[in-house]
C-alpha cells in the first residue's frame, strides 16, 4: 500500500 | 510496532532530552542553534495536528504530546530563560531558504492536496533539513561541545534506524511511503560526515573540533 492516508509514525 | 521503529522512536526522544538536560544542567545553550530548534518546533506542530483529529494509540498520542512540548521548552529557555547565553552571531543560518522552498515543495509533491496533508509532508521536508543550522553553526566555530555531539549523534541515529523500519514494513507489511522515505534517505545523509567526526574523534574521548 503506497502513500498513508494516516500517518501512524512519529 | 517493529524494534527498528521503537528504537528510532527512543533514540528521538534520548535526543530531544539529552538537549533539554544539558541546557538546564548548564544554564547555558552556547553552541546550539535556536534557529534549527524552531524549525523542530514548527516540524512537530504541522506534523501532528492529527492529534486533534485521528487517534492511533496511546504510545502515539503520548511521545507526540511529550516532542511537542519538549520542542517548545526547548525553544523558551534558548530565546527567554537563557537568553544571554545564545549563539545570535554565529547562529546566522538563513531558515528562509530553507522554509520558503519545502513549503512550495509540499505544495507540488503530496499523498493529498488538503490542508493537513499538505502541513505533514511539509514538516516531513522540513525535518529533513532542519538540523542544517546547528550543522552551520558548528562548522562556524570550529567545534562542539561533547555533549552537543551526542545529542545529534542520537538525533542521526534515529532517522537511520527509521529507514530499517521502513524496509522492514515493506517487507512485512507491504507499506511504504515514498515522500517520508525520501525525505528519510536526505535526513540521514546530512548527518553521514558528523557521524565520521563523531566515530573517529568523540568516541576516542577527543572534543569534536573541526580543522581550521
Amino acid at each position: 500500500a503506497e502513500g498513508a492516508a494516516l500517518h501512524d509514525e512519529l | 510496532m517493529n524494534i527498528f521503529r521503537l528504537a528510532g522512536d527512543l533514540s528521538h526522544l534520548a535526543a530531544i532530552i539529552i538537549l533539554l538536560l544539558k541546557i538546564w544542567k548548564t544554564r547555558s545553550c552556547a553552541g546550539i542553534s535556536g534557529k534549527s530548534q524552531i524549525l523542530f518546533a514548527l516540524v512537530f506542530t504541522t506534523r501532528y495536528l492529527d492529534l486533534l483529529t485521528s487517534f492511533i494509540s496511546l504510545y502515539n498520542t503520548f511521545m507526540k504530546v511529550v516532542y511537542i512540548g519538549c520542542a517548545y521548552a526547548t525553544v523558551y529557555l534558548i530565546y527567554m530563560k537563557f537568553k544571554a547565553t545564545y549563539d545570535g552571531n554565529h547562529d546566522t543560518f538563513r531558515v528562509e531558504f530553507l522554509v520558503v522552498p519545502v513549503g512550495g515543495l509540499a505544495f507540488l509533491v503530496n499523498h493529498d492536496f488538503s490542508p493537513l496533508e499538505i502541513l505533514w509532508t511539509f514538516s516531513i521536508y522540513l525535518e529533513s533539513v532542519a538540523i542544517l543550522p546547528q550543522l552551520f553553526l558548528i562548522s562556524k566555530t570550529g567545534e562542539a561541545e561533547t555533549i552537543t555531539t551526542h545529542y545529534l549523534f542520537c538525533l542521526g541515529v534515529y532517522r537511520a534506524l527509521y529507514l530499517f523500519n521502513w524496509i522492514w514494513r515493506f517487507y512485512f507489511e507491504g507499506f511504504f511511503d515514498m515522500i517520508a522515505i525520501v525525505a528519510g534517505v536526505v535526513q540521514t545523509i546530512l548527518y553521514c560526515d558528523f557521524f565520521y567526526l563523531y566515530v573517529t574523534k568523540v568516541l576516542k574521548g577527543k572534543k569534536l573540533s573541526l580543522p581550521a
